[in-house]
């Protein structure tokens, strides 16, 4: 049988977001020198059946909302970063000592249903 | 919130948050290789994380400890060419067992101002502090002199390779009782030199500033060059 046509505006549908996180909210101010913020973006949309395949999805996610279609009680497909890319943060720890480290998976390039 | 912030500090490799009383200065070689790598991740250049180029070493972490030592003061009239003493110590606790040592790099800035125009040629020898420094003692025990350099003229800061010794003190912290550094004024005793070497030895104190550069590699965040390699 056909599945229905999800009644999803482009708008909604998974992609990225734009979120700058400036560390002096989170209080990091204090021991971050550098730098004072960075964009991170987030995930976020609606990832519909019928266009599981057209949003960067994982052949998984496609057919976990194959079955989601069969079984509502199996959770449909979510918005999640596909492509994460790293940063660099030079702070000061407790000792004093002047850090400079790169951290993975900080950044989010690319969302998809997964 | 701040059960899932302590959380999220154990995975950046922090045990707590980091409270500095005020930030040190940080040396122009960390702030150039920040802002390179900015600057690479903005245009979306690839870059391998695992590899200091601007220091030529592999490595993911870089840490400026600064020197937690003191002067010494002899009670007895010290050599008529010693200017300076002090005990350089460097706190080695903060690199984790699994990080390995790929540099570590001694600067000692003797200061801009150290020098009078033409003024008397420094030398300075650093040896190893054999046994801990006990308080009243007007030297610690030094070791065998491994540096022994004249500075002629102002220099910027003096670099000295230590990999060798911080590695000893990594794997053995109970050795790490300090390095021990004198600094001397060459051709004292000549005219017109005497009445500038005390200005000489009080500025070289005020501006002496020493530092150790540690560049350490995390085998579990840099495994994938050797994969790509095979």
């Amino acid at each position: 049988a056909a599945l229905p046509a999800p009644n999803v505006s482009c708008k909604n549908l998974c992609h990225r977001h734009q979120l700058f996180i400036n560390f002096r909210d989170l209080g990091w101010h204090k021991w971050i020198i550098a730098p004072k913020g960075f964009m991170a973006n987030y995930c976020h949309g609606d990832c519909p059946f019928s266009l599981t395949t057209s949003l960067n999805s994982s052949n998984y996610a496609f057919m976990q909302a194959l079955m989601h279609a069969i079984d509502p009680a199996i959770p449909q497909a979510v918005c999640i970063p596909t492509k994460l890319s790293p940063i660099s943060m030079l702070y000061q720890d407790n000792d004093d000592n002047v850090i400079l480290r790169h951290y993975d998976d900080m950044v989010v390039d690319e969302c998809g249903c997964g | 919130l701040q059960f899932q912030e302590h959380d999220f500090l154990q995975l950046l490799g922090l045990d707590k948050v980091p409270s500095p009383q005020k930030f040190q200065p940080v040396p122009r070689i960390l702030k150039k290789i920040f802002h390179d790598q900015e600057a690479a991740a903005t245009i979306g250049v690839s870059q391998d994380l695992c590899f200091v180029k601007e220091l030529g070493v592999r490595g993911n972490v870089l840490r400026l400890l600064p020197d937690q030592g003191f002067f010494l003061y002899s009670k007895k009239i010290p050599q008529a060419s010693s200017c300076l003493q002090k005990l350089l110590y460097f706190n080695l606790s903060a690199v984790k067992d699994k990080e390995q040592l790929t540099m570590a790099q001694l600067g000692l800035d003797l200061g801009p101002n150290t020098y009078y125009h033409l003024g008397p040629e420094l030398e300075l020898a650093l040896s190893l502090v054999q046994e801990p420094h006990v308080w009243g003692q007007a030297v610690p025990k030094p070791g065998k002199v491994f540096v022994l350099q004249s500075v002629p003229w102002p220099q910027g800061v003096l670099h000295f390779n230590l990999l060798d010794v911080a590695k000893d003190w990594n794997n053995n912290p109970q050795k790490n009782v300090g390095l021990f550094l004198e600094i001397f004024v060459k051709g004292h005793g000549d005219a017109g030199v005497n009445f500038q070497l005390e200005d000489t030895c009080v500025r070289l104190r005020c501006s002496l500033h020493a530092s150790l550069m540690v560049v350490t590699l995390d085998p579990e965040q840099c495994h994938h060059s050797s994969r790509k390699k095979r």
